[in-house]
């Protein structure tokens, strides 16, 4: 419903951090 | 000191020690959950277990499990599965818009891994003192740990059975004062005392080591 506690809220931004790390971490090769 | 009370409610001090307890292991520890026990002084009101943090480092071996990645199935799960990721990403960017900015799309197309679903819908769980692993290992005040994706298919709590079926072999709960730190594997990973010190040092609290 849009109403996320805050604390999933400071999980789902970390998370999606990370998230995007681990796919900028993806070698070319 | 060690023999202060932990700011249990301070989430960056949870995120930092769940970082800490699988990002120094020689195991290799897909996630960490700080699943935090409802504080009541009222003795009528059970208590529950829910999100209280999480840490998802990922899974090591991860491109060995993609073998069904061409099944219709496969397709239409990671359809549904990004359209939540871009909800949910949608809700943190409208939340941070006047700071750090939106992460971008490339965080929301790429594939989510079976694991990395399990640790998101974990975020809309709770556990009943005595229900689930979480719940089971709080009440029991003992550690549980389950190896092995025959252990965990046969468990009679759902969670375990659930993390099986994301292809995870191996899950810890292990209690604390003030919740449980529960910790899941793709890696069969075998009872330790090292990881039981680990978070009794981490998360400053008593276990009974007797009992594991």
């Amino acid at each position: 419903d849009g109403d996320l506690p805050i604390t999933r809220k400071k999980s789902l931004e970390r998370f999606f951090e990370k998230r995007k790390e681990r796919m900028t971490m993806v070698s070319p090769y | 000191g060690v023999g202060e009370t932990m700011p249990f409610f301070n989430q960056e001090s949870l995120q930092q020690r769940l970082q800490a307890l699988i990002d120094g292991a020689r195991e290799s520890w897909a996630y960490a959950i700080f699943w935090q026990s409802s504080s009541t002084s009222d003795f009528a009101t059970p208590s529950v277990l829910g999100w209280g943090d999480g840490y998802y480092k990922g899974e090591e071996n991860k491109n060995k499990r993609r073998a069904s990645s061409s099944s219709a199935n496969f397709v239409a799960e990671q359809e549904h599965r990004k359209k939540v990721l871009r909800e949910l990403n949608s809700l943190i960017s409208g939340v941070q818009a006047a700071g750090a900015g939106s992460v971008g799309d490339d965080a929301v197309d790429e594939e989510v891994t079976d694991t990395e679903w399990f640790f998101l819908i974990s975020m809309t769980q709770s556990f009943a003192n005595g229900n689930g692993l979480p719940g089971l290992a709080m009440y029991s005040s003992s550690p549980i740990w389950v190896t092995g994706t025959e252990k965990l298919a046969g468990s009679q709590c759902e969670r375990a059975r659930q993390a099986q079926g994301f292809g995870l072999q191996t899950i810890v709960c292990i209690p604390s004062a003030n919740g449980v730190v529960e910790l899941g594997s793709t890696e069969l990973i075998f009872e330790s005392s090292d990881l039981m010190n680990k978070v009794k040092y981490l998360f400053n609290f008593n276990i009974d080591m007797g009992s594991v």
